[in-house]
């Protein structure tokens, strides 16, 4: 039950545009592993098009390492092309790589397999063999894996010493960051892709999680196992791990913090030990009152010392397994965030609506927008709506009185508008919130159906 | 919540990670919109694709067949003025009023709830054996003077903190109620005073409980919501 799709490597709203542009083959209807089947089975695709809302594919003959092809974004299109051309690793024996590699393990250049000097030989090129070029290749399943006759006169032939996709990418730690091209687990079986739902459905969907590099059948590790793992193809096996070689270097922990912790915390190796609720934390070392699999020999990098709240499996913030066994885990929110803002430049007096400085960039150290600019957000508050406010360039500027100082659009897309890095001057004399005495009035919300309540209980 | 009962809270929210787990709470304060605290995200450009609020909701893991359960994808998360630890999180598409969701009112700006009020707290949160922690649940705390309790914390209060006086019988929210509402009733409407903060211990007897005081920054909500 492996889909044809398992051959292919797919790059999203891309398009492969061959220069001088080429007419494209007819486009031919059907979803995209029916495309990879044909594709398959057609000596002369090593890519197509697969055009997702009107279900079209274009078979393609070459791929982005062809001469004279270039790799354009298009959101129509998802590109899938042959695994065997675009890997620089090999598997097994070799005998399917397709890649461009020309030279020996000893730095030889190959002879091209059409040519029979300085080398006569018997392996001449054909629409099947993949003999092209001067790339390295195995056509008699020699062990050593893609080899290629040499333009040194001297030397006949000589092994290209590609690595195995297993050892050429190693991973730190526990694979999290794991972008290899290993797609069969320890025990040979090939992998699931991950944008599929059969033979197993599953949760971990590439969109949903689009920072784990869930990569089309290629061992990840998205859940904080031990290691990289990957469903099977066999309907009988749900998922394996897989077998990649360990990095030797170990790489220094970014972000460590100890009486606070940054984004979601992992880089936290404080000793707060215990839950919001005073419930102290079970030892990572230990397997009672709760069983887990966070054996702190097996994640030597997350430092699961003692009973510190730590975040081993990329959650939202540290958290740790409690000593009550009704509590299985809990989050150590408590802990205080570090404070990520930039440093304050300057300082501004009241609500700022009179300051003139030169800052430009936000708190967060996003660059401000120019207040005449129209992206990427068009302004509500302009030079125009505004000519006694100032708004020159993209300085940070208070037009409408906000109560929280000078702010500015921003160049991120995302992020309309935001505070500036700029401070309070001490001793800035805002009145105080407990003297105000304003009247109250509501808008029409805030009603619930007081008998519910009441049925609740 | 510790110290709660079951109850109706229609603005309250829980929202769920992408493995739909709830770990925190909110408030809806638009059709669009939900109040939350910065503490329990990752980031003010924390990329909260698979992240999901739910609302209707009186079980916290009803059955994926409850009618009244609206699941609703966030798409973009704001970070309020620097101390106020507040988010805003933007929902894909609108929840739909009924009888189980319903708006929060928010406080005019820079309103100070009188001490005394009757506000409560809602969420999902660890109950510590005091109540069913499968359920929603809400419990009533008086807003302390801020005098008052500015002494009780040894001048460590700020003009953006309001508190709660403690209770003998030990209420207040825990881990798993961070983000929810402390919701006010005033002028025959529930408004939105305070926000839950993580604090180190649950339900204290000995201490005012804080909470974020929304009306600060109510000129900064309903910037975000027109922006």
């Amino acid at each position: 039950s492996r889909s044809p799709l398992n051959d292919f490597q797919r790059l999203r709203a891309t398009e492969l545009l061959p220069l001088p542009p080429e007419a494209p083959p007819p486009p031919e209807p059907g979803p995209a592993e029916q495309c990879a089947q044909r594709c398959a089975t057609s000596p002369a695709c090593r890519a197509f098009h697969h055009e997702r809302q009107s279900q079209l594919c274009q078979l393609l003959r070459w791929t982005q390492h062809s001469p004279g092809v270039r790799l354009q974004k298009n959101i129509h299109y998802d590109l899938y092309q042959k695994k065997d051309y675009l890997r620089d690793c090999i598997v097994a024996d070799g005998i399917s790589y397709r890649g461009t590699r020309a030279t020996t393990e000893k730095g030889l250049r190959c002879q091209h397999w059409q040519a029979t000097t300085p080398h006569d030989h018997r392996f001449l090129p054909s629409p099947r063999n993949g003999l092209e070029e001067n790339y390295c290749r195995n056509p008699d399943r020699d062990k050593r894996g893609p080899w290629c006759y040499t333009m040194d006169p001297s030397v006949r032939h000589q092994s290209c010493g590609i690595k195995k996709c297993q050892d050429a990418i190693c991973m730190t730690c526990n694979g999290e960051d794991y972008r290899g091209f290993v797609d069969h687990t320890e025990s040979g079986t090939e992998c699931q892709r991950w944008d599929l739902q059969h033979p197993h459905k599953h949760p971990y969907h590439p969109d949903k999680y689009p920072e784990k590099g869930l990569d089309d059948n290629y061992c990840r590790n998205p859940d904080g196992s031990e290691q990289p793992w990957c469903y099977t193809v066999d309907p009988a096996r749900e998922r394996e791990y897989c077998r990649i070689r360990v990095c030797k270097k170990r790489p220094r922990p970014l972000n460590v913090t100890t009486n606070c912790f940054r984004g979601k915390g992992e880089g936290y190796r404080g000793r707060v030990n215990v839950t919001v609720s005073g419930i102290p934390c079970q030892r990572w070392d230990a397997q009672a009152p709760h069983r887990h699999h966070f054996v702190p020999d097996k994640y030597p990098c997350k430092d699961l010392q003692e009973n510190y709240c730590r975040n081993p499996d990329g959650s939202e913030a540290p958290w740790c397994f409690t000593t009550r066994p009704s509590v299985r885990v809990a989050f150590c929110f408590h802990i205080r965030r570090c404070d990520d803002e930039l440093g304050a430049q300057e300082c501004y007096h009241g609500r700022g609506e009179t300051y003139r400085g030169h800052v430009s960039k936000t708190r967060k150290g996003i660059t401000c927008q120019r207040w005449d600019a129209q992206t990427p957000h068009v302004p509500q508050i302009s030079p125009a709506t505004h000519p006694e406010a100032h708004l020159e360039e993209n300085y940070c500027r208070n037009p409408d009185n906000d109560s929280h100082g000078p702010w500015c659009y921003t160049m991120d897309p995302r992020m309309p508008f935001d505070y500036c890095a700029i401070k309070p001057c001490s001793g800035n004399a805002v009145p105080s919130i407990l003297e105000s005495t304003e009247a109250v009035t509501f808008e029409q919300c805030g009603r619930r159906d007081e008998r519910l309540q009441l049925k609740g209980r | 919540i510790v110290g709660g009962q079951p109850g109706n809270s229609p603005w309250t929210v829980s929202i769920r990670n992408r493995a739909g787990v709830h770990f925190c709470g909110g408030s809806l304060v638009k059709e669009q919109w939900v109040i939350s605290i910065r503490q329990c995200f990752s980031s003010c450009d924390a990329d909260l694709s698979g992240y999901e609020v739910h609302l209707g909701l009186l079980f916290k893991d009803p059955g994926p067949a409850d009618p009244d359960l609206q699941a609703i994808p966030i798409v973009r998360i704001f970070c309020g003025p620097s101390e106020s630890h507040l988010v805003l999180l933007k929902l894909a598409r609108p929840a739909v009023l009924n009888k189980r969701v319903a708006l929060i009112c928010l406080p005019p700006e820079r309103y100070v709830v009188p001490a005394g009020t009757i506000c409560e707290i809602a969420g999902w949160g660890e109950t510590r054996g005091t109540a069913d922690s499968r359920v929603l649940n809400v419990a009533q705390l008086p807003v302390l003077a801020h005098g008052e309790c500015q002494a009780a914390l040894r001048g460590r209060l700020k003009e953006s903190e309001l508190c709660t006086a403690p209770l003998h019988t030990g209420v207040g929210a825990c881990e798993g109620d961070y983000g929810g509402p402390l919701a006010c009733l005033t002028a025959d409407c529930w408004v939105l005073e305070g926000v839950i903060t993580p604090s180190r211990v649950c339900a204290r007897t000995d201490q005012p409980a804080l909470f974020i005081r929304v009306s600060l920054y109510v000129d900064w909500i309903h910037k975000v919501m027109k922006m």
